[in-house]
């Protein structure tokens, strides 16, 4: 069967089987877009509606969800201002060749569950930084290695921050290394509810052209 | 002519039950959802007249015809897939990613001549 079972990996775009070492939960939006696309009744398939992400309005057969592999870069609290400084590290290095990225959203979700009231809570400020050289473990980031890419003031309102990082994760893979990024949320007083910062995910996108080219002309 | 073989209903070109199970394939440590599938198969004549529903083309219609007159020299048309679904995978990749694929024609809804 061994044969068998390549050639049928091989139709379905994988090189291997994969050989996952954990088993970690599934985004609810997977969950969510898997379910959907289950109860859709087979007569309403276009024949390039599994070729889109209609969910995100972009072409795509693939979605993706990568863990974060990075590492907050004090222990403890960070100097001066900062509440957190963490180093971010999606490894997309497992997109195959023949896979077109055609979006990639940043999540970073909280855990709180109560909201300040109107006017109590204090605003923090949020960075994001492409990294372009890799400090030794442990040290801060050179600041001449850094590249901001977006920052933000927040109050704690939303469970999660959402951003696209399309063109940096095209980037990636096409004209340099992916050596991360580095987020930063600092507080001008204090760090209220910075100890409610859970994660933080990459969504990506991606059209594979083998499976996704223009299907077999149908009778 | 009348054909050779009787002609019972089931015995005409339409779709045949076949559900694939991953877990029977060994697929299951690496496969979230869905656990199996309906994928089904296209099995059946083509006899002369063709029907409408046998969803043929013009040239299975020919090809009936000349079956009937010549069966040894032109086989029948074949009986194959002319609507199919796409079904998504949620599955763990090698690096304990969940992805989510979506693979067109993998359920045979309807066969034809």
């Amino acid at each position: 069967l061994r044969l068998q079972e390549s050639l049928l990996l091989k139709s379905l775009g994988l090189s291997s089987k994969p050989s996952p070492r954990s088993h970690t939960p599934v985004p609810s939006v997977l969950w969510r877009i898997f379910q959907s696309r289950k109860t859709l009744p087979s007569t309403s398939n276009d024949p390039g509606a599994a070729c889109r992400v209609e969910e995100f309005n972009v072409p795509g057969n693939i979605i993706r969800v990568f863990t974060d592999q990075g590492h907050f870069i004090h222990h403890g609290q960070p100097p001066g201002l900062l509440c957190l400084q963490k180093r971010l590290y999606f490894n997309l290095s497992v997109l195959e060749e023949g896979e077109r990225l055609t979006m990639a959203q940043l999540e970073i979700k909280f855990s709180h569950n109560s909201y300040p009231s109107p006017g109590q809570g204090q605003g923090l400020d949020l960075r994001l930084y492409r990294s372009s050289r890799l400090p030794l473990q442990g040290t801060p980031a050179p600041e001449h290695g850094q590249k901001l890419l977006l920052e933000r003031s927040f109050e704690q309102l939303h469970k999660a921050l959402v951003f696209d990082l399309s063109g940096v994760a095209r980037d990636w893979r096409s004209h340099s290394r992916n050596l991360g990024l580095i987020l930063e949320i600092a507080g001008s007083s204090g760090c209220p509810g910075i100890n409610s910062f859970l994660d933080t995910s990459l969504l990506v996108v991606t059209l594979s052209q083998q499976q996704c080219r223009a299907s077999r002309r149908r009778r | 002519s009348a054909q050779s073989i009787p002609i019972t209903p089931s015995s005409l070109c339409r779709p045949r039950r076949l559900y694939i199970s991953f877990s029977d394939v060994g697929w299951e440590n690496w496969i979230i959802a869905p656990q199996g599938y309906l994928a089904n198969y296209c099995l059946g004549e083509c006899p002369f007249p063709l029907t409408a529903e046998l969803n043929s083309t013009n040239h299975a219609i020919l090809q009936t015809m000349v079956h009937s007159l010549d069966p040894e020299g032109t086989p029948q048309p074949c009986c194959v897939p002319v609507r199919l679904s796409p079904i998504s995978i949620l599955y763990y990749d090698n690096s304990d990613n969940v992805v989510l694929r979506h693979y067109e024609d993998m359920v045979v809804d309807e066969c034809g001549c």
